[in-house]
């Protein structure tokens, strides 16, 4: 063989042996042209002299690239008999040709020695496109990029299409849906390639955060498809779903759930998919509303709730109170009043509270007098009634204008028909003795 | 009382038996309030004139509720907590009893009953109680035949026109230069026996209001010359209601 310069040289000559001068008899050489990588080998002969013959059996050039036979070539230019070459230009597909010189025992016609001076060729690298599939070398069998591909001098690279990441290989393309965050009020989101089959190996995750006290609602789109089995619970791919760390449900088939309330505003979708399948995925559309608080319900016949609304949402509040005459008590604490908001979590703030009967206690004692209960039952709660009396006949009752009888007010205290709280008085009767003097004896 | 009959209990409910200096008498007015004579508590020519009236309060003694004076002893006393002597009260002019009325204060108010109610002051305006013949009760513990009473007496008497009691006393002072101002009545018999004496000072001359159908003190037993020998003279109540109506009221 004859040397070919070392290393990957960009460009360079062959000579057949002795060239110019003629090449000997029986001469094998052979020449293996090796650019770098990302460029395909040019050769042309600027010069070929070569001994004809038919099929070029004696004396000849056999050039191979790619795995291939590229030609064998013999004659002189003009010659009918052999293959000449002429300006043509051979470009391998890798980065590699390989060229066989052959030179047989003579160089004779009619016993005449014919001095053949062989041939000189130059080699060039030229820029290969990896990315045209025509070009696919013996190296490079399979698909040279799995999305896209990038051609530029001495080499390609690979890219992705949105959503997918190329991994580290650098021709093939994953989809990126590990961490997928969705903070809009409502939206989409779906498997990779909706409605097209999602690819294999998915670990996706969706993150549906909203601010506090909405809850997310979520509704599945047609066509629904995920790989499933009819005898066990989705056994290949997946679709998990989260509120808030609770799981909800796992979800395959050809069957979309419902619309599902989360009442969370952290919404988790898990998409796992095996290396198989050909089902066209699925796509969600949700949504958002404020949280709901359970309808609140009255613990007695005798709370008021305020301007009671079919349906309570994050932040509404309800102010309660009682009927006129009872008191608003929690445990055995009486309140002022009652204010209950609804929170971020769907939960009132406080519970609701009892109507407790008002209950004024026992009336002020009268001094020189006492008090009677009107009304049965005799006791001291809301609207219950006493009258006042004197001990007659040594004293006599002043009241004020409002009279003898009181009534246990809804303020708890025991006021007359004036509403006021001062009790009547008993004054002593002056002058009435219960056994005056009589004089009998006239 | 001189002529007088026994009180039965209830008789005269608001009568009071006063021990401050000596035997006294009074009346209930309301529950807490007991009128009486101021000399009862600075007797004319007294030699504890200089004492407080904080200290009498505090010795004084009240009795309540009954006509036998053992009986009022055990019901036991009613402690006072003020005295009030009218301000005209000289008890170093021992010939003018002008101004003889005085209020006590009991601490605690009574609890009205049959034996203990408070008799009425005479209306303002209303005079007739103190026309002449205008018959009234007294009633006192005091000096009975020349014995103390151990019980409560009564006797009725008439009050006497003014110009009589002026024209009585003018004959029969004996000597003493008495006093008897408007602020004064006298009532009584110039004959027989029925009078008032020593230890009623205090108690109340009291009539019938027909109309009201109340009894109703006129007078207070002041002073007299002699006991059964003549007309008694008593405190006019009438003219000292806005007195008694500025302490009583005001305080109420």
């Amino acid at each position: 063989s004859s040397p070919v310069p070392r290393g990957s040289p960009l460009f360079g000559e062959i000579r057949s042996p002795n060239y110019p001068k003629p090449y000997p008899n029986n001469n094998i050489s052979i020449w293996d042209i090796q650019v770098p990588k990302g460029y395909g080998v040019k050769l042309t002969f600027k010069y070929f002299d070569l001994e004809p013959s038919e099929s070029c059996f004696y004396d000849y050039v056999k050039i191979k690239a790619d795995k291939r036979d590229l030609g064998r070539y013999c004659g002189q230019l003009g010659s009918t008999t052999g293959n000449h070459p002429g300006r043509k230009e051979f470009v391998s597909k890798g980065r590699k040709m390989h060229l066989e010189f052959h030179s047989d025992f003579s160089n004779e016609d009619n016993g005449t020695v014919i001095p053949y001076r062989g041939f000189l060729a130059s080699y060039r690298a030229v820029d290969l496109d990896e990315c045209d599939p025509n070009n696919a070398a013996e190296n490079y069998e399979r698909p040279q990029c799995q999305h896209f591909c990038h051609n530029y001098v001495g080499g390609y690279f690979c890219s992705c299409r949105i959503g997918y990441q190329l991994q580290s290989d650098q021709h093939s393309c994953k989809v990126e849906c590990s961490s997928e965050l969705f903070t809009e009020a409502s939206g989409y989101l779906s498997s990779p390639e909706y409605p097209q089959p999602y690819p294999e190996y998915l670990r996706c995750n969706y993150s549906i955060r909203l601010q506090k006290g909405l809850s997310i609602a979520l509704r599945f789109l047609e066509p629904f498809e995920i790989d499933d089995h009819q005898q066990v619970h989705c056994p290949y791919d997946q679709l998990k779903i989260q509120a808030r760390g609770r799981e909800i449900g796992e979800f395959c088939g050809r069957e979309p759930p419902g619309i599902i309330e989360t009442n969370s505003n952290e919404v988790d979708i898990l998409f796992l998919t095996d290396d198989s399948g050909f089902s066209r995925g699925w796509k969600i559309h949700y949504t958002s509303e404020k949280i709901r608080c359970p309808q609140l319900v009255p613990r007695d016949q005798f709370t008021i709730i305020r301007d009671l609304q079919p349906v309570y949402q994050f932040q509404d509040y309800v102010v309660v109170s009682c009927k006129t005459g009872y008191n608003l008590m929690e445990g055995d604490k009486k309140l002022v009043s009652f204010t209950a908001v609804c929170q971020a979590d769907g939960t009132w703030h406080q519970p609701m509270p009892r109507c407790e009967v008002v209950n004024c206690g026992s009336p002020k004692n009268l001094t020189n007098g006492a008090f009677s209960y009107l009304k049965e039952p005799a006791n001291n709660e809301y609207q219950s009634v006493i009258s006042y009396r004197c001990h007659e006949p040594y004293y006599h009752i002043v009241t004020g204008t409002g009279g003898e009888r009181f009534t246990c007010s809804p303020e708890g205290t025991w006021l007359d028909q004036d509403g006021q709280k001062r009790i009547p008085s008993c004054l002593p009767v002056c002058g009435k003795p219960v056994h005056p003097v009589v004089e009998v004896q006239r | 009382i001189l002529g007088g009959k026994a009180a039965r209990r209830g008789n005269f409910p608001w009568q009071a038996l006063t021990g401050i200096n000596g035997r006294g008498g009074g009346a209930l007015l309301g529950d807490r309030w007991i009128l009486t004579a101021a000399h009862t508590i600075f007797p004319k020519g007294g030699v504890q004139n200089n004492v407080s009236l904080e200290q009498l309060a505090e010795e004084a003694d009240i009795f309540l509720g009954h006509t036998n004076v053992d009986e009022l002893h055990k019901m036991g006393n009613h402690p006072v907590r003020r005295i009030f002597i009218h301000p005209d009260f000289n008890p170093n002019d021992e010939h003018n009893f002008n101004g003889d009325i005085a209020l006590l204060e009991l601490k605690n108010p009574v609890t009205l009953g049959p034996t203990l109610l408070p008799i009425c002051l005479p209306d303002a305006t209303n005079t007739s109680f103190y026309a002449h013949g205008h018959m009234g009760y007294v009633s006192g513990f005091g000096v009975d035949k020349n014995r103390i009473s151990s019980s409560l007496k009564y006797v009725s008497l008439p009050a006497v026109a003014q110009e009589k009691c002026q024209s009585w006393l003018d004959s029969n002072k004996k000597g003493i230069p008495m006093v008897f101002s408007e602020n004064m009545f006298c009532a009584g018999f110039l004959e027989g026996k029925k009078d008032t004496c020593q230890g009623d000072s205090g108690s109340v001359f009291t009539v019938l209001d027909r109309e009201s159908g109340r009894w109703v003190a006129t007078g207070i037993v002041s002073w007299g010359i002699g006991c059964g020998t003549g007309y008694g003279f008593y405190t006019k109540i009438l003219n000292y209601l806005d007195w008694i109506n500025g302490i009583v009221k005001e305080d109420r």
